[in-house]
């Protein structure tokens, strides 16, 4: 069965695309059919895998405007097991254009239906906004993973994005349920950021015995140091196993994905 | 006179709110009256000035809703020299609610209009977005400043932050321009990030010989060093000149307010 995972968070700057790209690449160098589906006009995950999304002929924004339409020749295939659904800069109209639709927020999950179950994984990166785009993922997908910075402000926002999800599952999407946290960014050396992560802990820790949809999200392991290289990759259109495997910032997202990988099969 | 001055990038977790809040604190500890308005729904300036946007009788939010009412009995008064218009959460409604009126993007800077000649500086900082509340901030600036890390990801940004900028000066602020660029967390030891600021200062020189409002912007020196102090300080409300006065990020930051502040009084 397909493992449908919304990258969300509102904050900007925060890990998704890098999570959200160098975990499917991860999958993928695994042997599992991954397909990374790019929700934000901004399209950097779309740029970090090497596609030019000025230079393409459709994206998710066809699929958003007419789902029956579907994933044909819209997909392009990135690596092996690893395949692409793009987004490009006039999805931002996207979200003015179908606003009054009444199945406004289904359109992805509604394309999807069919397509979806040839890949094992299928990753939505979304952009830092709690609108349309953002709920289009949070519909088509089963789980939520949410890639965060272990700062005081940051932990602000997180209140807000679980009430998000849990209005998601009162109305549209009674499966969805909110896996963990990735720590992106993280400075293992401070006192500040380890503080800010008990208090995560100690959030999520007594969750546990409510009836909400994050009952069970932890914080994932190992968190990702900050690592230069990540920040350098885009640039050349590859991922941090191709551009430099060796890299702590390659280390630390290969055994973030072997842990979730090991999690899941033992389901 | 008074400098009005927008700090925005619509990417997100780039430094706005830590570079509009450090400054503006400069400014104050070098006697300068200044106002900060907070024009994020997330309220994280007004948070990081040590105010609590759940526990406020009024914000920004109450101006944009009726520009007449001006700021009276909304502006909290932080340290010498250093006010606060703050927001709240619910400014993410003000967006719209005021949509459909004919003067949106102007009510920020009616309300204003009699209000700034009290300070020297006012400063903006927007939210992670080129909608209406960003654009009000354009709108009641006469001066830009980017805050922006030098990534590649980063740089993809840029052109359409002018452009929204040029759109204003054409059709509601001809007197806007963009002072520069403040690199924010920045890693000097990066190759990368050499090239990526040498890429930035090429571009900003080949466009002095043009009729744009940013012809004459520039790269702002010194480039703010990434220091987790900086990302302490918000927790206890306070700014990294209270919180940790000889730590790198104060040095930098008073340094880039001083330089700015030279620069200002010679014209
Ligand atoms: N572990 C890391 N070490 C160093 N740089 C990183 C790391 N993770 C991400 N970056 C860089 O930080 C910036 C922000 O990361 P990213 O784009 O993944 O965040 P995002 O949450 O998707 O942002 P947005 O909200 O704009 O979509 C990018 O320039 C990226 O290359
Ligand atoms: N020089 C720095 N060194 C270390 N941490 C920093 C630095 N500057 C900012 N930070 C931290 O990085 C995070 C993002 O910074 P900030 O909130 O200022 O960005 P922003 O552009 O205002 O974000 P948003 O788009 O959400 O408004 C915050 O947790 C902040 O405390
Ligand atoms: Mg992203
Ligand atoms: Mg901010």
């Amino acid at each position: 069965p397909t493992r449908l995972i919304a990258l969300m968070n509102q904050k900007g700057g925060v890990g998704k695309t890098t999570t959200t790209v160098t975990l499917a690449a991860a999958y993928a160098r695994a042997g599992r059919s991954t397909l990374v589906v790019d929700l934000d006009p901004q399209a950097h995950a779309t740029l970090h895998l090497g596609v030019d999304p000025a230079a393409i002929e459709a994206s998710v924004y066809d699929v958003l405007l007419d789902p029956a339409s579907g994933l044909e020749g819209r997909v392009h295939s990135i690596a092996p097991n690893l395949d692409l659904l793009p987004a490009q800069t006039d999805l931002a109209a996207a979200e003015v254009e179908i606003a009054q639709a009444p199945d406004r927020n289904r359109r992805l999950s509604d394309a999807l239906a069919a397509a979806s179950g040839k890949y094992e994984f299928v990753l939505f990166d979304c952009p830092p906004s709690l609108g349309l785009l953002t709920l289009n993922g949070l519909v088509a997908a089963r789980e939520v993973i949410i890639p965060m910075q272990a700062h005081f402000l940051a932990l602000q926002g997180v209140g807000k994005l679980l009430e998000t999800v849990r209005l998601v599952t009162q109305t549209v999407n009674p499966k969805l349920r909110v896996t963990g946290v990735v720590l992106c960014m993280h400075d293992t050396s401070s006192t500040h950021t380890q503080e800010v992560v008990a208090d995560l802990e100690a959030f999520l820790a007594e969750q546990r015995t409510l009836d909400v949809p994050w009952k069970h999200a932890r914080v994932l392991r190992p968190a990702i140091r900050r690592n230069i290289k990540l920040a350098e990759c885009p640039s050349f259109g590859q991922t941090i196993f191709d551009y430099a495997p060796t890299a702590p910032g390659a280390a630390d997202y290969k055994a973030l994905a072997e842990g979730m990988l090991r999690e899941w099969d033992a389901m």
